[in-house]
């Protein structure tokens, strides 16, 4: 499917021209611009600025814009990578291109051991991990006594903290995830190879904007 | 079987990780 370069179109605070992100991920030109059609729509649910701010982010992943919750922080701060609070375009599609299929397992692997270590201690700590772990139960309404989530951590570091000095580096992450691929099935999104295959509205609209 | 599970494995299942909801939206 074609696409023509929307030059001529409005675009949002932080817009980056398509062809350099194409350039610099694995998307496409037209996927870029199938993206930004994306972006335009989850960064206009609330605010209506062209950013996505926290708020829009929690909608459009849990269908409420006040749902809390650790992991989606993590995502989006991870995905503001200016720190100012907000997510621009250009970061919008450089954070994507770490769950495109063809991204290096490596990057997704790097990305993953950001995310979970919560305190950027370059670590993933065992209170960390039970955070985590807590974070979770409370988002599914499930709970388990304080033992047995003990239990599971102990039974993950035992697994992953190969040196055995309570915390799990970089290199111990890179050979639990080998040794567990399924930890890194989130990490790769389907939908974005062939954007516009997928959501061919998202191209027919950006040849709308023309 | 929950102990018996591995902690990554179950936060990995958190919807604030499952991005595909971005495009539900």
């Amino acid at each position: 499917m074609g696409c023509i370069p929307t030059k001529l179109a409005k675009h949002t605070p932080g817009y980056e021209d398509p062809t350099v992100l194409a350039s610099e991920t694995s998307f496409s030109v037209c996927e870029v611009e199938a993206l930004y059609e994306l972006f335009k729509k989850l960064s206009h649910s609330i605010f209506k600025d062209g950013l996505i701010r926290k708020e829009e982010f929690q909608l459009a992943l849990f269908k409420n814009s006040k749902r809390k919750n650790l992991f989606a922080d993590r995502i989006f701060d991870l995905f503001d990578i200016k720190r100012n609070g907000v997510i621009e375009f250009g970061e919008f599609v450089r954070s994507l291109n770490v769950f495109h299929p063809d991204t290096p397992t490596e990057e997704k692997i790097a990305f993953a051991f950001k995310l979970y270590d919560l305190r950027h201690t370059g670590y993933i700590e065992r209170e960390e991990l039970k955070e985590m772990v807590f974070a979770l139960l409370d988002e599914s309404g499930l709970h388990l006594s304080d033992d047995v989530v003990e239990v599971i951590v102990e039974k993950t570091f035992s697994q992953a903290d190969s040196k055995g000095d309570g915390r799990i580096d970089p290199d111990e992450w890179k050979e639990f995830v080998s040794q567990n691929p399924a930890l890194l099935k989130n990490m790769t999104l389907p939908y974005l190879k062939d954007m516009t295959m997928v959501f061919p509205s998202f191209a027919v609209n950006s040849e709308l904007d023309e | 079987q929950p102990a018996a599970m591995n902690a990554f494995e179950l936060i990995s299942m958190s919807k604030g990780l499952n991005l595909a909801n971005l495009f539900d939206s």
